[in-house]
């Protein structure tokens, strides 16, 4: 349970405040548009108008005893780097930040941003990844090319067993769980029939993910 | 191996257009800035200038025998939203589509539009559960309140090995694999001792991972 302020109010700046709230976290959302603020007035417990260029603006925010401070600005590259200036000076001890190019990232690097932030960069390699592997549906990297896997299942594997599939066999791949809609099947996975809509939750190389893949 | 448009060259387009490409897929980018398209010039193997909203446009260009097309218009609502109209009026497979907002969202649903993404939101969650969760590095759902976690470790649990931790006895958690730099140890995880900079990863559910966290 912490103290954040979130700068900025686009999508992302207002997504970040309102999650943080819904964890149960001391939330500040300040943006410099009043109608914005009228807008969102209803959304957030404590929601102020200010231009958080200005460094005394943010100290008699009280900004100096935050947590965290998420500096959501876009277009507007001099605020967002003055804001994340002032945070840094005022000593935020984690100042996060949504950057706009890899320059802008290098500056804000520059500056003591604790944490640089790219959207669109990062959601774009992910539907890359989905485009290209459509039966992945999540995954996380392990490092050493492992990686745990979501997959959707094809037609093809319907009415087998997981134990009919051998991944630990045939594919060097080992299970974790069997997901069936918000249920999930950890002890009897080997022996449940499989069904359309079920999805299986393994780790393993790449290498041997793709050759799954194929299979599917 | 797929053949995949990407329509409007923003961060999020080229990003999608650039790891398709390396990815091994066959990609074309389009973007009516011409400027763009220059500068882009040297990144794409098949770029080209257009007016995505013309329907005209996107059957010259032999759209209608592409796998997949990205609709990657940020500001233009009535771009964004003819383009993907005129994909899906060509029979394109799967035309995934960037959202700015839920109005937006529901329009390209009624649209057909097989997959909306919403960069923003959907990194802002993410940002706000990471900078409540500071152990956390990554995770996926599994359903039924379980997750897989990338957790790093405080200093406090250095020189213990993990199965000092005693995940499973104290925490009802399972752990997968310890991370150390770009190595996965999985045979003798429970043996190892913890060093600064490694990283556990272990399935479990959420109230219990929390637990794990508070001690962390
Ligand atoms: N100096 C400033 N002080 C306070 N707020 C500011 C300042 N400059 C810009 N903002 C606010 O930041 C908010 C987000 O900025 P902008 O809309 O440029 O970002 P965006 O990247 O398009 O947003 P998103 O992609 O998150 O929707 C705007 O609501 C704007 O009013
Ligand atoms: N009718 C159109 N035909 C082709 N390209 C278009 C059309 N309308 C807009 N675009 C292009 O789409 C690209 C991305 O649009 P825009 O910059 O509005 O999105 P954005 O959301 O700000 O981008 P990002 O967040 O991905 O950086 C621009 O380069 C623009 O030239």
């Amino acid at each position: 349970h912490g103290k954040f302020a979130v700068l900025g109010l686009g999508n992302f700046g207002t997504t970040v405040a309102q999650q943080l709230e819904e964890l149960g976290n001391e939330v500040l959302a300040v943006d410099e548009d009043e109608e914005r603020v009228n807008t969102l007035a209803e959304e957030f417990t404590h929601i102020v108008s200010a231009d958080v260029r200005d460094e005394r603006a943010l100290e008699e925010l009280g900004l100096g005893d935050f947590d965290a401070a998420v500096v959501a600005i876009g277009e507007n590259l001099e605020s967002n780097i003055l804001c994340t200036l002032g945070l840094k000076h005022l000593g935020v001890p984690r100042v996060w930040v949504k950057a706009k190019s890899p320059a802008h990232h290098r500056i804000l690097s520059k500056l003591g941003a604790d944490r640089i932030v790219h959207p669109e960069f990062e959601i774009g390699v992910r539907v890359a990844y989905s485009l290209n592997y459509p039966f992945v549906l999540d995954y996380i990297s392990l490092g050493s090319d492992y990686f745990v896997v979501e997959l959707a299942l094809s037609e093809t594997v319907t009415d087998s067993t997981v134990g009919d599939l051998e991944l630990e066999e045939r594919f060097g791949i080992e299970l974790l769980a069997l997901k069936r809609g918000d249920e999930l099947i950890r002890d009897e996975k080997t022996v449940t029939a499989l069904r359309e809509g079920d999805r299986l939750v393994v780790v393993g190389k790449q290498v041997h993910l793709r050759a799954l893949a194929d299979i599917l």
